[in-house]
C-alpha cells in the first residue's frame, strides 16, 4: 500500500 | 516585556484543545504581528500552524520578539483554572524562564495569576510555500468532523477525491469499506452550512484518519473548515478563528512508492 510521506519532503527548513 | 490581553479567554482555551493532542512541547513566538505557532508531531508527518493577530488582543505589547517554548499539557491544565468568560492576559519579562496567565472574571471581582515554567525547546521551523490548489472545499466545520470520525470507525486511512461530481471520501477496513460524496450546496439557510467546492483540476489523495481526526479537535473554533487539495502538497485543513487569525493542520500524503 502507499507509504506516508513527511511534511520535510515538502517544506524547507528556514 | 509582553503583555496580551485577551476578552475571549476562551478562545486560548479552545486553541489549546485542537493542538496539545498533536503536539506535546512547542515554542509560542511573539512579534508585532501578533501570538504565533508553528510546530509539527514527533512523527513528522503533520504541522500545525496557528496566528492570532495583534488587533485581536484588546491589549498587546511586545517589546521585542520573544519565543516561549511550552508543554502544552502544562499549559492547558493551567488555563482550564480559567472561568469560561475570563479575560485572559499572558504576561512574561524580557529573559524570564517563567510565563503568567492572568485571569479575570468579567466583573472584576476574582483575579487569579498562574505562572507556569517555561522550557528550551529545539524546534525547526519550515517555510511554507505559496501554492497554487488544485481543488478547495468550504464545509461545515461538524460535518468533516463527522465524515472523519466515521470513516475511522471502518479503516485506517481516507481516500479523498475531488471531480466534477464533487468530493468523495473513502476508507476500506476489515470489516467493509465507505464511500461519502458531498456535492458543491450552496441553497442553505445560512451561509455557514453551505458546501463550496473550488476544483481546478480533479485530485486523489490518501492521507491517515488518526490525523484527520485530530484536527477536528479545533471544530469549537469556526463553524467552517476549508481543506486544500493539491496531488504535490500535504493537504492543508483550515479553521478560520473569528476577527483574530487561523489555525491550520498540513498532513503529508500516504504515497505510492
Amino acid at each position: 500500500g502507499p507509504k506516508q510521506s513527511t511534511i520535510t519532503r515538502f517544506f524547507n527548513k528556514i | 516585556m509582553l503583555e496580551l490581553r485577551l476578552v475571549q479567554g476562551s478562545l486560548l482555551k479552545k486553541v489549546l484543545d485542537a493542538i496539545k493532542e498533536l503536539v506535546k512541547d512547542a515554542n509560542f513566538d511573539c512579534s508585532t504581528t501578533g501570538f504565533s505557532l508553528q510546530a509539527m508531531d514527533s512523527s513528522h508527518v503533520a504541522l500545525v500552524s496557528l496566528l492570532l493577530r495583534a488587533e485581536g488582543f484588546e491589549h498587546y505589547r511586545c517589546d521585542r520578539n520573544l519565543s516561549m517554548g511550552m508543554n502544552l499539557d502544562n499549559m492547558a491544565k493551567m488555563l482550564k483554572c480559567s472561568g469560561n468568560d475570563d479575560i485572559i492576559t499572558i504576561k512574561a519579562d524580557d529573559g524570564s524562564d517563567s510565563v503568567t496567565f492572568m485571569f479575570e472574571s468579567p466583573t472584576q471581582d476574582k483575579i487569579s495569576d498562574f505562572e507556569m515554567k517555561l522550557m528550551d525547546i529545539d524546534s525547526e521551523h519550515l517555510g511554507i510555500p505559496e501554492a497554487e490548489y488544485h481543488a478547495i472545499i468550504r464545509m461545515p466545520s461538524a460535518e468533516f468532523a463527522k465524515i472523519c470520525r466515521d470513516l475511522a470507525s471502518i479503516g485506517d486511512t481516507v481516500v479523498i477525491s475531488v471531480s466534477k461530481e464533487g468530493v468523495k471520501f473513502s476508507t476500506r477496513g476489515d470489516i467493509g469499506a465507505a464511500n461519502v460524496v458531498l456535492r458543491q450546496n450552496t441553497t442553505v439557510d445560512k451561509p455557514e452550512e453551505a458546501t463550496i467546492i473550488e476544483m481546478n483540476e480533479p485530485v486523489s489523495l490518501t492521507f491517515a484518519l488518526r490525523y484527520m481526526n485530530s484536527f477536528t479537535k479545533a471544530t469549537p473554533l469556526s463553524n467552517i473548515v476549508t481543506i486544500s487539495l493539491s496531488s504535490e502538497l500535504p493537504v492543508v485543513v483550515e479553521y478560520k478563528i473569528a476577527e483574530m487569525g487561523y489555525i491550520r493542520f498540513y498532513l503529508a500524503p500516504k504515497i505510492e512508492e
